[in-house]
């Protein structure tokens, strides 16, 4: 399996481009690229020679047509259906969250069990109830559940978006989930955030 | 300046450490370790020697020594307090997040607009109208601001955290923040987990 640094060094790589593309650039060397994402270049050219040749040596690379090729790796050139599990301050935080959306990244509904949230509907989305789950799937096929229910609840949403055949869970609680093989499930921990903040402020002084 | 993916990797192996810790393990080598993280084990060596010499070679590292050392690089063995931008819905899901008090980051105050929000208290934490943010400072000093308010508020408020000789600030609202060179800002950027798990889904088949 492809470690998880080396993918979220590749998103690095796409958020940097696409930040490059708006100011109006064309090309870059593997040299200022690698800068702008804090690595060293003989990784960064290793990672992209990893997934195919791509680029001419001496010319640099083209900004779109690297983007594209990193997002045709990522896996990000097209769409991706979800469900969300828990309707609470986080998950309605996820769906007002404009950029997934733009990324490709669409709720097609959203479970809960509280009576007060069921049938409202945010951003499009329809809040059902979390028995509701395989009939929805079947009007509305999605791959991916996100999971921002209370931790107890976590493995129990898990097990039932898996007996849905879905095949990839981004959890939001923190547990750890049991899972079979052939499911793929990220966690989410934004302490690392708050680490890196951290990090930098005491260096400051 | 370190960058950045540098000490995403030191977050990292914190993490792993105390899985480890408690799975009750009590030694390790840094090949392990590496394997753990998904790095090559001369990058974790050479992450560790840059802060100062660690472990016996040959005997490996012990668990709860090496996690020591990593907590006073990244500074995450001392207490922060935290000011929050913003109590709506991922204001409030950040407010109840229980890991982030654990690990010793600590909301003092939240500020808001909305006045059906001011004077709520949410997990023994305040919500003060905005204006209130420089008196409340000098009851509660805080090194850390955490922007939760939509993309339109988020630079003037950054300024008002700035005025007010904060330091740091996590921001999680989609603009880039123009700040002065002695402040630390990091951004948060919830779609590279989005984009991870579509890197492994696609693999999947
Ligand atoms: N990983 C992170 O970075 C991070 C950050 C903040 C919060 N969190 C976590 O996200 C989760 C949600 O936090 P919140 O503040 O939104 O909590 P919340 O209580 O506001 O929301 C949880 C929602 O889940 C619903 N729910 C409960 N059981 C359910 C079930 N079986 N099926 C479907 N829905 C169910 C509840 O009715 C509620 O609406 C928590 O586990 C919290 O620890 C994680
Ligand atoms: N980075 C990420 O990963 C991520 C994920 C989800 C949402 N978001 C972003 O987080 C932000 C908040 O999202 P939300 O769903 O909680 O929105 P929300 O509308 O529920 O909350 C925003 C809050 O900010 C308050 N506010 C407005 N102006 C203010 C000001 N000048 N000072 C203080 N408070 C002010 C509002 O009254 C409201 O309570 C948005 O910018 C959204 O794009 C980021």
């Amino acid at each position: 399996k492809i470690p998880g640094i080396t993918v979220y060094r590749l998103a690095l790589y796409a958020r940097t481009l696409e930040k490059l593309l708006e100011e109006g650039r064309d090309l870059i060397s593997s040299e200022e690229l690698a800068r702008e994402c804090g690595v060293n270049s003989a990784q960064l050219r290793k990672d992209l020679s990893y997934f195919g040749q791509f680029g001419v040596r001496g010319v640099g690379y083209s900004i779109p047509g690297l983007l594209k090729h990193i997002r045709r790796i990522l896996g990000t050139e097209r769409e991706w259906f979800m469900v969300l599990m828990g309707a609470g301050h986080l998950g309605q935080a996820l769906l007002n969250y404009e950029f997934l959306p733009k990324r490709g990244f669409k709720f097609v509904a959203a479970f809960d069990v509280d009576e007060e949230k069921i049938g409202r509907v945010i951003n499009d989305v329809y809040i059902y109830h979390v028995n509701q789950l395989s009939w929805v799937l079947r009007e509305h096929p999605a791959e991916i559940g996100v999971i921002a229910t209370p931790a107890s609840a976590a493995q129990e949403v898990a097990d039932l978006l898996i007996e849905n055949k879905i095949k990839g869970i981004l959890n939001f609680a923190p547990v750890r989930i049991k899972h079979p093989p052939n499911v793929v499930v990220e966690n989410s921990d934004l302490t690392i955030l708050f680490d890196k903040l951290a990090f930098y402020l005491k260096r400051l002084d």
